[in-house]
């Protein structure tokens, strides 16, 4: 079956969707067949790919109606190897109303198993904040990517984070590890940012072996650089790779899924 | 009594802790009696004081308990003119299990009234998204700020975020006024965000006299460059002036601080 993998951080801001969508182009153009699902009611993904929040079309958020609607229906084509499920604001009740709902917890993992064979590599793009969503991804997901920056208040948030996937793997999703950190909006020059990298690469040191789900957890190279061609790209409803492949956020995330491809090829 | 203002933004990681920390700290320092209440359960604000979280003493958490906590055993004195209330992981309790109970929106706003008659202005400190604790702010709120990145994303996400604001003012609180967006964050030399920075002044232009919560909200100036010694002062446990109080991002918050005061002598 597919690899599926959260990329969760509940601190906002930090890179999820840019990541989910270009390290997800990566993927797709060194040949998975690849599919992103939006699980943020901001619905930030799809204007990746041009494409408008449009609250009639089937989407995550109707994965949760009553009836739900049918995955297969909720897949939008975005390029080659590269598919999407966008949210739309339908999605927020999910954390109002529904949050109390028996059973909302294992919606979309139930659903990702109708289209599973058609893919090899599914990414769920988290919104910031632990809440039901968040758990309906992590409940989902084989494994969990953290983006995050090298700045204090993100390290403080990292522990917090880690708790939570903890809990889910002790409960609802006993197989959930925590393969990678990766460093998202990096400043290079910043003796500040070198300082917190050493503190994040030596909090994953001291859990190796240990009985968490993150002892084998890496921080993936390399870092993406803050380039503002990654903020500008999704303005003009592009992946980097359409919008300039040649600028360091596109080499950051190309060489950044070499690493997730050899990191997966080992295990 | 004093003026209510909620710092407000459901995008992440935008700059609204660091925005309600050295904003207070300026309009502290100006001779207002200045209180910063921190509605994340992320409990970032009180790091900015080299206060860690205490899940034992009495925080914005435990305001919500049965029976509620007194806010003024709440209150922890930061500087001159400073005192703020931390928060405390139980105020994520009110966005998950007490989201559904009555009267839970209006709790802040009967526990301000109380401390009122002590303090010139009380900033809130919003977490992201615009679930039941960013609600309490706006029902307890006379003006919204809105930090916010001069990038694409972050202008998709201001429509929603006024529209959030107008149904509040609809229904809990008919004098809410959103009143000020403030730029953070910035990239001076940004074609990109010179282009969004026009957009923003656009889209709050045409809505000039019309019956709108924001027909008088402004683009505050300066807005806040982007300087690392923001992201570093937290590590600290200070705020910009007791940091760096020569930097860029300390004098742009010095700067706002004073347009903020012309704009509420016009007013
Ligand atoms: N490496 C980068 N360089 C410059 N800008 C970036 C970079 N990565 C992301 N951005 C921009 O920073 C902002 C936040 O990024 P993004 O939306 O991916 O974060 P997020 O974690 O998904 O946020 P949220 O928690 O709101 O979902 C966006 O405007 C994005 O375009
Ligand atoms: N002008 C700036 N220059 C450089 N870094 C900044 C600036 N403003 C804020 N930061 C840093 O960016 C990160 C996000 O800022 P901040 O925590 O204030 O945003 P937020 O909107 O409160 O986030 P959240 O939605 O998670 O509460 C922090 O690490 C902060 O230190
Ligand atoms: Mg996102
Ligand atoms: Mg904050």
């Amino acid at each position: 079956g597919p690899r599926i993998v959260a990329l969760l951080n509940q601190k906002g801001g930090v890179g999820k969707t840019t990541t989910t969508v270009n390290l997800g182009a990566a993927l797709a153009v060194s040949g998975l067949r690849t599919l992103l699902v939006d699980m943020d009611p901001q619905s930030n993904l799809s204007l990746h790919f041009g494409v408008e929040t449009d609250e009639g079309r089937p989407s995550t958020g109707s994965l949760f109606s009553q009836p739900p609607s049918k995955v297969e229906d909720c897949i939008v084509k975005g390029r080659d190897n590269l598919s999407f499920i966008p949210a739309d604001t339908e999605l927020a009740l999910v954390e109002g109303e529904l949050a109390g709902r028996d059973g909302v917890q294992t919606v979309l993992r139930d659903a990702l198993t109708k289209v599973a064979k058609k893919f090899d590599v599914i990414l769920l793009d988290c919104p910031p904040g632990l809440g039901v969503l968040s758990v309906n991804a992590l409940t989902a997901a084989h494994e969990v990517f953290v983006p995050m920056q090298a700045q204090y208040l993100a390290l403080r948030g990292l522990e917090k984070l880690l708790g939570t996937v903890q809990l889910v793997a002790a409960g609802l999703n006993p197989n959930l590890v925590a393969s990678g950190v990766i460093l998202c909006m990096h400043e290079t020059l910043s003796s500040h940012g070198k300082a917190v990298v050493d503190e994040i690469r030596g909090h994953l040191e001291q859990f190796r072996g240990a009985d968490v789900p993150w002892r084998d957890c890496r921080l993936l190279a390399p870092p993406i650089r803050r380039n503002i061609k990654l903020a500008e790209a999704p303005s003009f409803g592009k992946t980097i790779f359409d919008y300039d492949s040649k600028c360091p956020g596109a080499e950051d995330y190309r060489r950044l899924a070499e690493s997730v491809l050899s990191m997966w090829r080992e295990r």
